[in-house]
């Protein structure tokens, strides 16, 4: 609506809701606000009758969270329908217009339940003013009452077995609080449909399972997510690379895991280069202070502060596999430090390797903000 | 910032305000490097990108361009992958800037935690924003000292929700000093013994800042990004 009242399209009503305009004035719209998705309607109309205009408004609400809460205390049966008639409008697909709770179900709800919340220092909500909904049974105007059989719990809830809804996030979580202790009875990962982890025996969602996102503590859930050949390397996400293609500085796994943790620091500070699926050793000749900034910066541990060429005197050291630096190699184009290595398996002329010492760039200070003595 | 106090200029010289025309201050921000910066995700929902955004630092007060203000263009911005917007989990991006900026007394970066360093519950931190005061938008940033609260402490006040491992809570039960709406990707930040201030969180969610529910504010807990964000700027840097 352009102006203040509505074109004829909406049924000439004086007034639209925010969201109306000439060209679009159906009002109904699909219900989402999960603690109102099993009603006896689907379709809704704002705003609603606590002045929101709009699902995610209600969403974060407090009446939205308020009501769920007071239904677990059972003061009335149809406390949840008439929370969402009010929260959610019904709208009537025909005349695209909200169809009101009945005056009889708010006062029921209101008597019922206003003094629990009076325990607890809350008052019931302002907005849900009983004389603004019609009596039922008034000529042409039509309100809701509930079904005998309309569900008493929201989906947000879990049904005692005694009938009475808890909050779903109170299922297992170890406190009785179904008065017949029915919301810790199964509580195994599999009632709840879920997966349970061997180690920790937490549970997971199914679709965890083999996403490259390792959930339990022992990441059980990403094993076994793959097959690869003996010439291939598992990716994180369970693709299968040849070995050849591992740390070459290109990433061949679509989540490019194939270049993760190419280069690290041995405890003695040593740089060790994992290529190909074997673990190098970088020969010192050739190396440059770019070469030690470039690889403080991809292990992301700042700059380098020392530089050594060590003699490499472990007794490994003899059947060390060496990496050399590419000579062609040009400061400009930003590589990683194992798509500068090369030749591999040659000798190191000098027998010696990098040590490097890398320290956190300048952070977490605040000079500004320092005491001035006055 | 809700029950907090104005700061003064240069005290939280990584803070940064993440703008986007026509409306201005959108989100808070953290800077974690010279061409890198911290936010939620859920500042991104219908704004994915990078072209619409820019990052202001240095500055206190958004309406009144101070002489240390740096302003720098977004170039990409990485979303976390799990990020789920009905339940405000993984609610972390990554900002990279066009370009450096440059570190003077009032634009620095923050340390990051180490992976799995967690402050103690109880431990007084700090967050700072321009988002909700209780009844306007303030110009100039506020500040607000919370207190780090416990997983199942925090998960008694919300019922309706899941606190899970991606999120660290903090604040009062009174609400008394808490973060609110424009705050989001805003920094929770603690003193170090050896007197750096490190990231813990970045302002998600809670309830609803300036309603009757009161309770504490819901961060993401960096600490648990730690390598995934290392990894990102690793990534990038090297155009893997």
């Amino acid at each position: 609506c352009i102006s203040t009242s509505c074109l004829s399209g909406c049924h000439g009503n004086t007034t639209c809701d925010l969201r109306d305009t000439g060209s679009n004035c159906s009002g109904c719209e699909p219900i989402s606000l999960e603690i109102c998705m099993n009603l006896p309607y689907n379709f809704t109309r704002f705003p609603n009758y606590l002045g929101h205009h709009s699902q995610k408004e209600t969403s974060v609400s407090w009446e939205s969270s308020l009501f769920p809460a007071l239904v677990q205390t059972s003061c009335y049966k149809y406390l949840m329908f008439f929370a969402c008639t009010v929260l959610v409008p019904m709208c009537d697909p025909l005349t695209q217009q909200r169809v009101p709770p009945c005056r009889s179900l708010c006062l029921s709800s209101k008597e019922r339940c206003e003094s629990v919340l009076g325990i607890v220092g809350l008052q019931w909500p302002e907005d849900t003013n009983c004389t603004q909904f019609p009596e039922e049974g008034q000529t042409n105007t039509s309100c809701l009452l509930p079904d005998p059989d309309v569900n008493e719990c929201s989906p947000s809830h879990f049904k005692c077995r005694s009938g009475r809804c808890v909050l779903s996030s109170k299922l297992c979580d170890g406190q009785t609080d179904c008065d017949d202790d029915s919301d810790e009875e199964t509580c195994g990962c599999v009632e709840r449909g879920l997966w349970e982890c061997p180690g920790d025996k937490t549970c997971i969602n199914h679709n965890m399972i083999c996403d490259g996102f390792p959930d339990c503590s022992l990441k059980e859930d990403e094993h076994n997510c793959s097959v690869c050949s003996s010439h291939e390397l598992e990716c994180s996400n369970h693709e299968c690379v040849h070995r050849s293609l591992w740390c070459d500085s290109r990433k061949h796994c679509s989540d490019s895991s194939d270049e993760w943790n190419c280069v690290s620091l041995s405890e003695g500070g040593l740089v060790v280069v994992y290529k190909s699926g074997m673990e190098y050793q970088v020969c010192a000749d050739g190396w440059s202070s770019n070469h030690s900034s470039i690889t403080c910066t991809q292990m992301g541990l700042g700059s380098p502060v020392s530089t050594e060429m060590v003699q490499d005197r472990s007794l490994s050291a003899v059947r060390r596999r060496w990496l050399h630096i590419n000579p062609h190699w040009s400061e400009h184009n930003i590589i990683p430090l194992q798509g500068m290595l090369g030749k591999r398996g040659q000798s190191c002329q000098s027998h010696k390797t990098i040590s490097l010492l890398c320290t956190k760039d300048e952070c977490g200070r605040r000079p500004a903000a320092r005491m001035v003595k006055r | 910032i809700l029950g907090g106090r104005t700061s003064r200029p240069g005290r939280w010289p990584w803070q940064c305000s993440l703008q986007s025309d026509p409306s201005g201050h959108i989100c808070g921000c953290v800077l974690i490097g010279r061409k890198w910066a911290l936010t939620v995700a859920h500042c991104f929902e219908g704004r994915e990108s990078a072209d619409v955004w820019k990052v202001v630092l240095g500055i206190n007060n958004l309406d009144h361009p101070s002489p240390y203000m740096q302003t720098r263009q977004v170039k990409s911005i990485i979303v976390h992958s799990r990020y789920n917007r009905a339940v405000v989990d993984y609610d972390i991006s990554v900002v990279e800037l066009e370009s450096e900026v440059e570190v003077t007394s009032y634009v620095r970066p923050i340390c990051l935690p180490n992976h799995g360093q967690l402050p103690k519950p109880d431990k007084y931190c700090h967050i700072t924003g321009w988002g909700h005061v209780g009844n306007r938008m303030p110009f100039k940033l506020q500040e607000g000292e919370v207190r780090i609260i416990s997983v199942s402490q925090c998960q008694s006040y919300f019922d309706m929700k899941t606190i899970t491992s991606r999120m660290l809570c903090a604040g009062y039960e009174a609400g008394t000093i808490d973060s609110c709406m424009g705050d989001s990707g805003g920094p929770l930040v603690c003193e170090e013994d050896d007197g750096r201030w490190s990231l813990y969180g970045l302002t998600s969610w809670g309830s609803v800042c300036f309603s009757k529910f009161l309770g504490p504010g819901v961060y993401a807990n960096v600490t648990h990004f730690t390598e995934w964000i290392k990894r990102q700027i690793y990534l990038r840097t090297f155009h893997l």
